[in-house]
């Protein structure tokens, strides 16, 4: 039996949105600690990893550990259908081929129950070194998301050089050049809004817009995103769930021909 | 010009 019941239900229709653009289906392990998925993407560029901690949740049982395949398309539909303050729970059997989701209103007077389908997938996983990232940038992610919007106009290749003067975001095409620079932040009013560079040595890498756009659908979860960069490694792009994890984004960078 | 490189030449399948 799995059941885990989240009341902050909202934060599972967040994560949702910030991978359904990325992965069409995915599988989640479920294990006493937790919930986990990781799935890369088609081209396989980038790979998702989300985390989801046992305790964060409101009650949380897994009695057998538990692959569940989703099309995420479907889940997302699913997830639609609650409102933003319900109650959601995710419940299966132990062998099944369905998971259910349950939500109900903050008052208990209106109670939902949608089943799905499950899926088997065989998909590839990756084993990720651990890395000791030469610069780690954290920024509000607003900021982020903006930055990434504003140079995909320029091309369609962001390049991101951490130094300990700061953090230069660049683009460049047929309409010209784009630059914007970061400095790290000496005193702010709210915490969220800090911008704080640790860097062991300067990094400059080029990636993909597309890819770093489409991680930014998980603005909405974290008001603070991390990028670690390391000399010919892929970025990570980390965005806290509020208090039950994390996602993390992988992106393999591009290199001079 | 830059080309794209894939996460799979980086991390190993398992």
């Amino acid at each position: 039996m799995f059941e885990a019941r989240l009341v902050h239900g909202n934060l599972l229709k967040k994560v949702l949105d910030a991978i359904k653009d990325l992965l069409t289906e995915a599988s989640w392990d479920c294990a006493d600690s937790g919930i986990q998925l990781q799935a890369m993407d088609n081209s396989h560029v980038s790979l998702v990893s989300v985390n989801l901690r046992a305790e964060g949740f409101d009650k949380y049982r897994c009695d057998r550990n538990l692959i569940m395949g989703m099309d995420l398309t479907s889940m997302s539909k699913i997830l639609k259908c609650s409102a933003s303050d319900d109650i959601i729970t995710m419940k299966a059997q132990d062998n099944a081929d369905t998971v259910s989701f349950i939500f109900e209103s903050p008052s208990q007077e209106k109670v939902s129950d949608y089943q799905m389908k499950l899926m088997n997938l065989d998909q590839d996983h990756l084993g990720i070194p651990e890395t000791e990232y030469a610069c780690v940038i954290k920024m509000p992610s607003g900021e982020f998301a903006r930055i990434c919007r504003d140079l995909s106009n320029f091309g369609e290749n962001i390049v991101i050089a951490c130094s300990k003067e700061g953090v230069k975001f660049s683009a460049a095409g047929d309409i010209g050049t784009a630059n914007v620079k970061l400095a790290q932040t000496s005193s702010v009013d709210k915490e969220e809004d800090a911008v704080v560079i640790d860097m062991q040595e300067p990094v400059t890498l080029t990636f993909a817009c597309r890819y770093l756009n489409m991680f930014t659908k998980a603005t909405p979860l974290s008001p603070q995103v991390s990028l670690s960069m390391h000399p010919d490694v892929p970025l990570v792009v980390e965005y806290a769930i509020g208090e039950i994890g994390q996602i993390q984004y992988f992106l393999a960078p591009k290199i001079g021909d | 010009p830059t080309h794209q490189t894939s996460l799979t030449s980086y991390f190993k399948k398992i």
